[in-house]
């Protein structure tokens, strides 16, 4: 068991690194497991995982001062981190990216194309820019009527061929 | 392993049967507040076995039940379907190439289980799904609002989400 | 005491009511003070203030069943019911329409415009239509030298003098 | 009573003294994720007497004072000042049309409170804010991401901001 964390690990803290360069680009992150007592009280017996972000132009910043976009984007890359490690088939992200400017909104989408075949990605949302990442949109509406509708439709991707080409 | 639909009847605000085909690929829910969209991610947790109404916005477990609206009454009973396509074989104990997960609610009363129509326990359920990869803390489901969660968590914390993963 | 805290409670309904009205075309908000034991363990002495709110063509709904968006607006028409009964001179407000969709910032600024002579508020964004609040833009940035930089302008309103024409 | 300026120096992501002159009407402050725009409001929190650095997103007093970041050494100092016009005569004690509230911090050491230049206590500054209606729980500041908590509270608490305003 205990070997089985590290491998897991050492597999997330790679993704990690590399999720964090997408989302940060020209900064990093990463994960490294705290020393023994620098948590205060700590049984000692297990470190704790700790997360480190540098964002372009800054100094490695202490998590509570980053902004509120900043610790989504953070969020995100540990939350592929995983998923890349050890997939899961399927994730639902309700409104993940509200905090999200559009610049940023765009590198999550990216993040969404990249790995859409590696697992089921459901994205809730409502923003504009979020939607391009769609294979299909699911439009939820309510009537005067208090009753929810659904309609859905697929969304043609052409531009991935160009962007691929 | 696909999440092919979800089906909702009077749960929450669909009291009429509705079907919610996922199509492969990314799967983009829009709407306007308060259309509906965060019910059907507690649908989904819901079907998945969830105890604690508070995961889904709720205080009591009877509060996932169409309240009724104008002209339509409250529902007395509502039930979730999550329809899997196990085509790539990944539930291994089962052999079907579908396979429907059903929660079942009656007001006042007690919740009912079914994996392809057959009555199982919640036991039973959690565990088929935790074998492929769903379940066990709900790690790939995250809640409106909740994101930042991950980063304001202790490493200890962390820790814990990453031994389940491993 | 007791008798400042009821002229206030008064003041403060009366204007929740009018701003969920605007929030909430077609639904209704409204406050009300806690019945004795409502809320469980009660030292019986000070009655609480419930919030309800009806969005349009629904049943009141308790407070954790509604939407983020709704959650949102019932904050605003309180925060909004606070200053109109009791008026601070300034109000800052980070990011509080980040879970509203574009209808719904729209009523959120039509609000900030109507009370924009009686006292002064700060509104901190990244979304675009909040931006038409404004009498004044701060926009900050921040280089590839981690230093944030401030550079403001006015903006004309032209469109006001029509819309109240 | 009208807040014409707020002028940061040394203050989180703005270590050269920089001043957000704040014209009449409506202040819209915009710019991309991490640009700095909560700092601005960190800063009028603190200038006005916040002992509480999680209320600012720190976790100790000095993380407040500017890092460093490339090239440029990290802040001995920040000074963070809020320019006032009481051309109403809303504050009553004073008989200043203009009033500056200046609060400095030098790194390990202790804070330093000043009005119109002269150093007073934090209570004094404290009272003074109160008197026109600032401070008292900061009710009219609402920090990012803490919208609906007024939803989210008790009743209690929700009555404790009632008492606080009448
Ligand atoms: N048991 C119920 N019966 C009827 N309606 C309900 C029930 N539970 C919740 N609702 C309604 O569902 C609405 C909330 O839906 P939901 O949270 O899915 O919205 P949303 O689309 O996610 O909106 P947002 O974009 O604001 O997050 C509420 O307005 C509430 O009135
Ligand atoms: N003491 C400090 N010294 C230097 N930089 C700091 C300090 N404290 C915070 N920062 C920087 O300020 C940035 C956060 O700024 P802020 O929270 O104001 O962003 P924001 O414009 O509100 O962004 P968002 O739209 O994401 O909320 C962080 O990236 C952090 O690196
Ligand atoms: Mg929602
Ligand atoms: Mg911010």
């Amino acid at each position: 068991v205990e070997r089985r964390f590290e491998e897991t690990f050492g597999a997330v803290q790679q993704h990690f690194a590399d999720v964090a360069e997408t989302l940060f680009p020209g900064g990093e992150g990463r994960l490294r497991l705290s020393e023994p007592d620098e948590d205060g009280p700590d049984d000692g017996s297990e470190p704790g995982v700790e997360i480190e972000l540098r964002p372009a132009g800054k100094r490695v910043t202490k998590l509570s001062l980053l902004s509120g976009g900043e610790k989504a984007l953070g969020a995100i890359s540990f939350l592929f981190a995983l998923f890349l490690a050890r997939p899961c088939p399927f994730y639902l992200l309700d409104e993940v990216e509200a905090a999200l400017d559009d610049t940023n909104i765009g590198r999550f989408v990216e993040l969404l194309r990249r790995y859409a075949d590696r697992a089921q990605f459901i994205v809730i949302t409502h923003q504009k820019r979020t939607m391009e990442a769609a294979d299909s949109l699911y439009g939820v509406t309510m009537g005067a009527d208090g009753v929810s509708q659904l309609v859905s439709r697929r969304v043609p991707r052409a531009s991935r061929q160009a962007a691929v080409a | 392993m696909h999440l092919s639909a979800i089906k909702l009847r009077g749960f929450k605000s669909f009291p009429e049967p509705v079907e919610v085909r996922l199509e492969r690929g990314v799967a983009v829910v829009v709407g306007p507040n308060g259309s509906g969209k965060s019910n059907v991610s507690d649908a989904l947790l819901w079907a998945s076995g969830s105890l604690s109404p508070s995961e889904l916005r709720a205080e009591k477990p009877d509060d996932v039940l169409f309240a009724g609206a104008a002209g339509r009454p409250a529902a007395d009973w509502c039930e979730v379907e999550l329809l899997f396509d196990n085509a790539d074989g990944q539930f291994t104990e089962l052999e079907f190439s579908e396979i429907a997960i059903t929660r079942r609610l009656h007001r006042g009363g007690e919740g009912q289980y079914l994996v392809n129509k057959a009555t199982v326990r919640r036991t039973d359920l959690v565990e088929l799904l935790a074998d492929v990869g769903l379940g066990g803390g709900h790690s790939s489901v995250i809640g409106q609002g909740r994101v930042e969660e991950i980063l304001s968590s202790k490493p200890e914390q962390r820790r814990a989400l990453l031994e389940e993963a491993a």
